[in-house]
């Protein structure tokens, strides 16, 4: 009772009493907040205290390396302006990972709820938590990797918290750099692309694109294929604003000093909430309206979708005889398999649907590629993750190839593209072009990405099936070791 | 090896679209010096 009348008190962990019991016993799971490569995330109610928190649900097939080192990291943070973390429990074949619960979700869902982007003013105020959450990171020597608006939350009094620090990794004395190649496309520093090192201002990069992304609703290059954008990064200039005269000398000083491509030259967290904009941004309760906004439509939404369920189950049980797969049909512009086994809590449908219907860049998961088998073991797992999983995870950037490649099939298909030559001509071939109309030309730059997308396709297939007969030794050794 | 293969790849079509941009540009220019 006293915690429900004191809602700044925070939950520090979990009582001894509550871990040691079934976490069904702990906790009423309420409804689904999201689902990723990882699992699905759910908010349940901690019976103990009345609060809300947030369950991760990941299959423990999956790489258990990557799920310890987040809960390590969340472990050793005591921030508030990083997700904190209460306890786990092993429930049959998954991992429950109970962590804080921000009410009003990541800022990248805000921005899709309610289809519009942010004022300076949010922005600033946005970004200062965030960057105090990264001061304190970077003081821990701890890279985040993958800062960007979806991994931004914000509590119901709109406070910004760092989240997912599925691919953080930790700078010891004897490593002042890393290499490995980690985060989401449009997001990465030219530095972490290049495989030159980089250090705890690859975040700070990071940070200026998600300001950009705030601002404009994507990040740079989101309209151009990723695998383009990751050989654009360090060679183009910085990005800037697409129309700077919308935006404050302040605001773009600040994204300025973010996105410097020498590393060396950039800001830090430090610095930067020293800037202007962020120094005299406005409090967290300036984003009250923003948030009780969102959190309005996605009731509403909800609201919708259960009527909508409730007008399915109606029309279901009117004539039961009748096999409507109208019904069914209806219901799949979401994802129908959930909602419906979600039961009582179908009403979670839309959050769901709302990851799945935006735009290109929401897609693009978090790219994790091991350049070098250097120091850590940590590294290797993450790897592993991909490769040795019952369930093989795949990037979702590669998804998105595949998504494209789909519809450049389907364009074949319905015969609509009669330039799709599969190979590239050779360079001494280059002199045909001058014998195509300029219609032909067009339809060989529209059916370039399709055919590049097939062809690293391929080469991933490839690589894959070299990769899979290695992996499955060493899962069988490591079988035997633990037998042994 | 899978990078160095993707970045091949990338920078392949990269060249090639140029080449398909540039003689479009090319063909617009034409065009317009006719006109």
């Amino acid at each position: 009772v006293q915690m429900r009348n004191h809602p700044r008190r925070q939950l520090k962990k979990l009582s001894e009493d509550s871990l040691t019991k079934q976490p069904e016993e702990v906790f009423d799971v309420l409804e689904k907040l999201g689902e990723g490569s990882y699992g699905c995330v759910f908010k349940a109610h901690y019976k103990e205290t009345g609060e809300i928190v947030a369950i991760k649900q990941v299959p423990v097939e999956s790489d258990l390396q990557e799920i310890i080192k987040e809960i390590s990291i969340m472990q050793q943070c005591n921030s508030p302006h990083v997700v904190r973390y209460y306890g786990s429990y092993f429930k049959n074949s998954d991992l429950w990972i109970v962590m804080e619960y921000c009410g009003a979700g990541s800022v990248s869902d805000i921005i899709r709820i309610r289809n519009k982007t942010l004022t300076e003013e949010e922005i600033a105020t946005i970004l200062q938590s965030t960057l105090k959450g990264l001061e304190y990171l970077h003081f821990m020597r701890k890279i985040h990797r993958d800062i960007k608006a979806g991994n931004i939350l914000l509590n119901s009094e709109g406070q910004a918290k760092l989240a997912d620090f599925g691919v953080a990794g930790q700078l010891t004395d004897t490593m002042a750099k890393r290499n490995t190649v980690i985060g989401t496309p449009f997001w990465m520093a030219p530095e972490v692309i290049q495989e030159i090192g980089y250090n705890c201002v690859a975040d700070i990069w990071s940070l200026g694109i998600t300001a950009i992304e705030m601002a404009e609703g994507k990040p740079p290059y989101a309209d151009i294929h990723p695998m383009r954008a990751i050989f654009m990064i360090p060679t183009n200039d910085p990005p800037k604003f697409r129309n700077p005269d919308l935006w404050s000398s302040e605001f773009q000083q600040f994204v300025g000093q973010c996105l410097v491509k020498n590393p060396e030259q950039r800001a830090t967290a430090t610095q930067l909430l020293q800037h202007p904009f962020i120094k005299f941004a406005k409090p967290s309760s300036t984003l009250r309206a923003l948030i009780t906004d969102a959190m309005e439509i996605k009731l509403k939404r909800q609201e919708e979708a259960e009527q909508r369920e409730q007008d399915a189950d109606d029309d279901d049980n009117s004539d039961e005889d009748e096999v409507d797969r109208g019904t069914m049909v209806r219901a799949g512009t979401g994802d129908s398999g959930t909602v419906r086994a979600a039961g009582s809590l179908g009403g979670t449908a839309w959050t769901m649907i709302e990851h799945d219907t935006g735009t290109m860049q929401s897609q693009l998961g978090t790219m994790v590629i091991n350049s070098d088998d250097d120091d850590d073991e940590e590294e290797a797992g993450t790897m592993k993750r991909r490769d040795e999983t019952l369930q093989p995870v795949k990037p979702s950037f590669l998804e998105y190839f595949e998504q494209k490649e789909k519809e450049a099939n389907l364009h074949n298909d319905a015969g609509e593209n009669n330039a799709d030559n599969r190979r590239l001509p050779a360079e001494a071939d280059l002199e045909v072009l001058q014998t195509w109309t300029v219609e032909e030309l067009r339809l060989r730059l529209a059916s370039l990405d399709p055919q590049m997308e097939q062809e690293i396709e391929e080469i991933h297939q490839r690589y894959q099936a070299k990769r899979q007969p290695i992996l499955d030794a060493i899962e069988a050794k490591k079988r035997r070791q633990q037998n042994f | 090896l899978f990078m160095k293969e993707l970045e091949h790849i990338v920078k392949s079509y990269e060249a090639y679209r140029q080449a398909l941009l540039s003689e479009v540009e090319a063909r617009k220019q034409r065009q317009q010096w006719y006109a």
